[in-house]
């Protein structure tokens, strides 16, 4: 898991992954 | 080809051209920096906490998410196997249960310097086969529990 | 030269489109319009796919045109004008039907149907965008894989097909840019009524004239997300003429073309720089139409 500090009371997360031969990073921006 | 740019819409022959009109750039009529400050990521989050308390908090917060995990290993206090249950409607609309796996793992960066690693294992389902396909799954639920129990520390702590 | 693309269109995938490495921006829907707007402007975007954490699915795909539904609706409202940082994005569906609107984007597709048939949900969609989404066999979770936009599916059209050099025929003979109602506005237009024609009309970008419409810039959806940034809603009585002295510096400028020039001409200019739309000016200078990027796909793909 990535992450990032905490802005504008927004929390980022996320993680890189496969998908078929290709990689992918999925970020979800959530509020804190 | 006439394809080009055209010169009076580059901003400052904007601005010259409203002094000529006579508005002068002000505060309120300055350019917004919108300049995309670069994101830092960097692997879970960090703690300055002495590392068994940070692992007492990570058990609390694992508790208040009502989360399962399973007993350490004597000789690793530093794994915790954590089970979820993430309950969302299928496309039928019915509530359907997965028990979504992680591994949380702290690591000491340097002194006084810990790192707290979160990772997806896959999803627990009774009697699933093996995952098939390990090349197309979502990270979405991972990336969300992750963002509950981040949250979650963030507030305990 | 167009049969040629059309069946090069029909051979790929979307897949195919994407890079080796990519990234994809979600956002959770209980994010504030101000939290995801400096989101979307850190990342250098103006659109992303929604994610609604308690129903683990995709939620509908965030355009510009949403954020000048909410400007419309709090332009209305002026008492309401502090609602941005408390209205979230699961509330969007209710403001914009309110002003009647139309809703979030939801269509998508599959990473691996033709690009042809993506092509064709870009044309018909409203942000001339598609979510590319996938299905975790194992959870039945739905996976955003990536955003297909109209500029990206012609980039790869320019880089890989050389039959665009064979498209020479003026786009005067094309009929291909939009002459009729066009919605213009001169530097001292109130911004307020061009977020209107944002709004009401779904353009994305209003052609700013001279008294002899001589064209001098254009005002886009982007203009009013930064000048949001820069000082929320209370802005809308400005000029267009003020407003755009907020413009960030690294505008690259308007592109302009002639009635003369080929899509030939536009692909290879797509090839080599970001391209958003063309204006069509007379030689001198006088606005005559619009060609925007889906108007150059629709006539690859229908023409």
């Amino acid at each position: 898991l990535a992450t990032t500090s905490i802005r504008h009371n927004v929390l980022a997360v996320a993680s890189v992954s496969r998908y078929s031969s290709k990689y992918v990073t999925q970020i979800l921006y959530t509020p804190l | 080809s006439r394809i080009a740019i055209l010169p009076s819409s580059l901003p400052q022959y904007h601005l010259a051209y409203m002094q000529t009109h006579g508005v002068a750039m002000s505060k309120k009529l300055s350019p917004v920096s919108v300049k995309k400050s670069k994101i830092r990521w960097h692997f879970g989050i960090r703690s300055r906490s002495y590392p068994l308390d940070v692992v007492s908090e990570i058990y609390r917060a694992l508790k208040n998410l009502g989360a399962e995990w399973a007993r350490h290993r004597n000789d690793d206090l530093w794994t915790i196997n954590v089970r979820w249950r993430n309950e969302a409607p299928n496309d039928q609309g019915e509530m359907v249960a997965e028990l979504l796996k992680m591994r949380i793992q702290l690591y000491q960066l340097e002194q006084n310097n810990y790192l707290v690693d979160f990772k997806f294992d896959g999803f627990e389902n009774k009697g699933a086969a093996k995952r098939r396909h390990d090349d197309t799954f979502s990270a979405y639920p991972f990336l969300r529990f992750a963002t509950k129990l981040i949250l979650e520390l963030a507030v305990s702590s | 030269a167009l049969q040629s693309i059309r069946e090069f269109l029909q051979s790929k995938t979307s897949y195919d489109v994407l890079p080796v490495s990519f990234k994809i921006v979600m956002l959770d829907t209980k994010l504030t319009l101000k939290g995801t707007l400096l989101t979307l402007l850190q990342n250098g975007i103006i659109s992303a796919p929604l994610w609604d954490s308690n129903q683990s699915r995709f939620a509908g795909l965030l355009s510009s045109q949403d954020f000048m539904n909410v400007a419309q609706y709090l332009i209305d409202r002026p008492e309401k004008a502090e609602e941005i940082n408390t209205i979230t994005l699961d509330q969007l569906a209710e403001i914009e039907s309110t002003i009647g609107a139309r809703q979030i984007e939801t269509s998508r597709i599959h990473p691996f149907k033709s690009l042809y048939e993506t092509c064709q949900h870009i044309v018909e969609s409203k942000a001339h965008r598609v979510p590319l989404i996938d299905t975790d066999p194992e959870t039945g979770r739905e996976i955003v894989v990536s955003v297909l936009t109209q500029y990206r599916v012609l980039r790869f059209v320019a880089l890989n097909c050389k039959e665009t050099q064979d498209l020479k025929i003026p786009i005067k003979d094309l009929n291909l840019a939009t002459r009729e109602n066009l919605h213009t506005a001169t530097m001292d237009t109130q911004l307020a009524d061009v977020v209107g024609a944002f709004s009401k009309y779904g353009v994305s970008c209003v052609p700013i004239v001279d008294e002899n419409n001589k064209l001098l810039n254009v005002y886009e959806a982007y203009d009013v997300m930064t000048l949001i940034k820069g000082n929320g809603f209370s802005d809308f009585s400005l000029s267009i003429g003020k407003a755009l002295m907020r413009r960030p510096q690294d505008f690259e400028g308007v592109i302009t073309c002639s009635e003369h020039d080929s899509v030939a001409h536009i692909m290879e200019t797509i090839r080599r720089s970001r391209v958003l739309r063309l204006c069509m000016v007379d030689e001198e200078g006088k606005l005559l139409g619009l060609v925007t990027l889906v108007d150059i796909l629709n006539y690859i793909m229908f023409g």
